[in-house]
């Protein structure tokens, strides 16, 4: 599969948080996202795998790093509408985007970005793709070692 | 915020597998993405998000609907060097995606695509935003309700 790879795009300065616990019924999301954008928070990712447990499941979405505090008090307000068991936030987090063309094999392109990260030790924390993009959050203290790292990989020399 | 909506996309026949119970550690998302890879399973979507329990998370990834058992099979191929709890898999999975251009701030529209198929009783089984799209997965048999749902909400008239 010839190389489709046009770029590497990155974001120092976030913040992840993880709404554990949520009930898995329809509208629950609905009211999350409804709280934060009442209240103006700027949401980058919104990331939810399938529920493992039949009832319950976790949300992680994004933020700029100066947010986190707003978007954690705006979760709070709402917990009578939103049951949870708890709240996870991390602000040391770095986005990292391989961007593309049409990705239609995800698994070739994912595995390349996904294996030369993971030579220079770094942790996958959360993962989100679309068919011309893959991102990733990390820790950001690798966000210049990721980057130089993908560059190579994929063979895009930097401006 | 002016709405930047420019269409519904969706897919009806696609399958949704859950790897649960993996280890959180740098390498495990590679040795699952190059079998994948290897054996040619065309993957969609790859999800993860933020794990709650300090050391296992699960990667959900789709599929077409067709290659649902082959994606188990190679997963299964890779248990000793993959080491996860079990693997849930469904197949009566569609994705659904609003595209628009910037969606700088998501939560805005995230809540109004999330609230409108939350009031039919749609269950959101799976979220991945980009900057320019949001897509869910939620069971096929809503397919036609959701994008119904979904040109209304976002006024756009089918062609
Ligand atoms: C957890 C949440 O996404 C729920 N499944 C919903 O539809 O709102
Ligand atoms: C779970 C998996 O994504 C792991 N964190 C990795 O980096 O590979």
């Amino acid at each position: 599969e010839r190389q489709k790879i046009s770029g590497i795009a990155y974001s120092a300065d976030e913040a992840k948080i993880t709404v554990v616990g949520l009930d898995d019924k329809p509208g629950i999301a609905a009211v999350m996202f409804e709280a934060l954008a009442h209240d103006n928070v700027n949401v980058d990712m919104i990331v939810q795998s399938a529920s493992t447990d039949a009832s319950r499941t976790d949300i992680t979405f994004s933020v700029a790093a100066g947010d986190a505090d707003k978007a954690l008090a705006v979760i709070d307000s709402v917990k009578d509408k939103l049951p949870y068991q708890r709240v996870d936030a991390a602000s040391n987090i770095a986005k990292i985007s391989i961007i593309g063309t049409a990705m239609r094999t995800q698994a070739g392109i994912a595995n390349k970005m996904f294996a030369s990260l993971a030579e220079k030790g770094v942790n996958l924390q959360v993962i989100s793709t679309s068919e011309i993009k893959i991102s990733v959050l990390i820790d950001s203290a690798y966000t210049e070692l990721a980057v130089r790292t993908l560059h190579d990989a994929f063979e895009l020399h930097e401006a």
